[in-house]
């Protein structure tokens, strides 16, 4: 089970730009 | 070409379209104590962007309180000082009644957007660590 932390990092993770 | 660090001057948008960027604006934020605005708001992004279908509702509401309870319920915050009180309380709703919508954290997102982009941005342009790095 993902904790609130996992989940909250991962989802500020997906909104970041890709390296160019 | 434009260098990257140039382009991080036109608007908050260009600075936050480049992962660079993105970390040395993180870096001058963490000095002054509010990383969190950046994180935030790059949370409301990324919340947005989970479309809501039957196989993830759980994820979705798991992570809703997740934002509320680290950013927006604790008062003192500095995420939860910019956000308009009425906006804290639509949130708050939308948490304790389980609607869990996309756009729930569009409003607290663009009154954080507003903040920086009138705040911590130009601040940061004249900062050292953003200086030195040009």
């Amino acid at each position: 089970i993902d904790s609130e932390d996992d989940l909250l990092q991962e989802c500020i993770s997906s909104a970041m730009p890709k390296k160019k | 070409p434009t260098p990257p660090y140039l382009r991080w001057a036109e608007s908050l948008h260009s600075l936050l379209d480049d992962q660079d960027g993105i970390n040395l604006f993180r870096t001058f934020l963490k000095q002054e104590d509010c990383a969190d605005l950046l994180d935030f708001w790059f949370a409301c992004s990324g919340f947005r962007k989970l479309e809501p279908n039957n196989s993830n509702e759980e994820k979705r509401l798991k992570l809703a309180k997740a934002i509320y309870k680290k950013y927006i319920l604790d008062n003192n915050g500095i995420v939860s000082r910019q956000i308009k009180p009425a906006t804290k309380s639509f949130i708050k709703d939308c948490v304790m009644k389980q609607q869990i919508d996309p756009a729930m954290f569009d409003q607290a997102q663009t009154e954080i957007q507003a903040m920086m982009e009138e705040n911590t941005y130009p601040v940061f342009l004249k900062s050292d660590i953003y200086l030195e790095y040009t």
